[in-house]
């Protein structure tokens, strides 16, 4: 059974992306077969794992129904790891598609019945809750959100939580808080320990228990287009993506 | 003569809205009228800077065009910085908006005429290149780019700087790039020393002097509803901002 997984929080920078590129690098090494798809226009996941942009036949091609899922997905370095690579062309395609029927299901529908091979489907989502993210969330049986240790990231997680329910209840019934993972913490700040017991005592359960620290080998990993389970497996950002894994395997 | 900046990049969490509330900040206290404008859905620099947000009789109504700029401009904790709220409403404006004709010229028609009193009017942009920050890259008369010392997001400068030429020669001939400015830089870390040469060696004399380092009290000071001159006036982030805002008012 496919778990269909959109990655997504409006607030910017988070590390929406980076959980993306290294969730999914920790589940292929675990022996699952992951896709990623890269639904933000800046494209950041497709060159963070070393691949050129798909331009208009990328995923515009895809969206629009011109190609299918196998004639744009490619291979990544890592085994068992493929990519639909995003494009900065993907820019216009939220106001072509507002104006269009059934503009929430492009997305569901070029997936469906063409991601029976891939144990998780990891989606990464633009930082906006517009059509891009809506596609991404109909697509979806679950979402992960990742919250970073700072207060801004904080204050938004209501309105996603609410636009989640609304989208669950117009167009995707299925659709679960798959969980919550606070990004970027430091132990050492009042800051982190502070947002880090609000989103606890506010989640409870949907808090995975993993929490990704602040380390540096995560932001030099794709400047040389790698995950860092390449870059640095022995680094505390790896070793904190492979317990994230093993928590969404358990799941 | 009001210089209007909008403070934009797509790319998310790079200090957009921390320039736009301390840079703000900094020049209000050096006798300087100052007006900022929360163009983001998200209205973080409205609750960063201890406000409710406008709802739908906000934002939405002066770009509607249902209400005068006097109407929505409210007053902040610092002597000299006015604001026009943001709310989550507008998340659905620019969908609306996007059918419309002259829709890239909603905010211009609501400031023109009306901002004479002040020096410096500061837009926050959304981490996007939609409806909203065309609107604002319409109406300013230059644009300050915050960009993060990491590598995603040198990435989407040149992108950035595309958009930038082609709102210029489609809307508004007058558009400038006033300036890049670096921030949540780190002198220990050799990421965040690439990344300014490489910035430096692009962008030369467009790059301002002034770096804003990575400093704890810049992302304690909003969950107090303060600019981090009036939360703690001798951190170093009070200080980069302070020389940010000399910087600005020599050019
Ligand atoms: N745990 C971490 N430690 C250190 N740096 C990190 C960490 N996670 C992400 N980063 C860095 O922080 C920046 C923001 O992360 P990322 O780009 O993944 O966020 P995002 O939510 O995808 O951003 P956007 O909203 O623009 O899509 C990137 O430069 C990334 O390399
Ligand atoms: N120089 C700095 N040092 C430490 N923290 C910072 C600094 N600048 C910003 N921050 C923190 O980093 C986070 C991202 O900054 P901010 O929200 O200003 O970026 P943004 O570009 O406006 O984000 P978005 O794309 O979501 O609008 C915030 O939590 C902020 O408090
Ligand atoms: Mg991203
Ligand atoms: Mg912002």
């Amino acid at each position: 059974m496919t778990r269909i997984i959109a990655v997504a929080n409006q607030k910017g920078g988070v590390g929406k992306t980076t959980t993306v590129i290294n969730l999914g690098a920790s589940l292929a090494v675990n022996d699952r077969d992951v896709l990623i798809i890269d639904l933000d226009p800046q494209a950041n996941a497709t060159s963070g794992l070393g691949r050129e942009q798909g331009g208009l036949e990328g995923m515009n091609a895809l969206m629009e129904g011109r190609k299918s899922l196998s004639e744009t997905v490619i291979r990544t370095d890592v085994e068992g790891l493929d990519l639909v690579p995003g494009s900065t062309d993907m820019a216009g395609l939220e106001i072509e598609l507002a104006s269009q029927e059934k503009r929430e299901f492009f997305l569901d529908s070029a997936l469906k019945g063409h991601v029976e091979k891939y144990s998780y489907v990891l989606i990464d989502c633009p930082p906006s809750l517009g059509l891009l993210t809506v596609n991404a969330l109909v697509a979806a049986d679950s979402v992960l959100l990742p919250v970073q240790s700072e207060y801004f990231a904080l204050e938004g997680l209501s309105h996603l939580l609410q636009t989640i329910s609304r989208v669950r209840s117009a167009w995707n019934r299925r659709l679960l808080l798959f969980g919550v993972v606070m990004t970027m913490y430091d132990s050492r700040l009042k800051l982190s320990r502070e947002v880090f017991e609000e989103a606890r005592a506010h989640l409870g359960k949907a808090l995975f228990r993993t929490t990704i620290p602040r380390n540096v080998k995560l932001s030099e990993a794709p400047s040389f287009g790698k995950p860092v389970i390449l870059y640095d497996p022995f680094s505390k950002g790896a070793g904190s993506y492979l317990s994230l894994a093993k928590e969404v395997m358990e799941r």
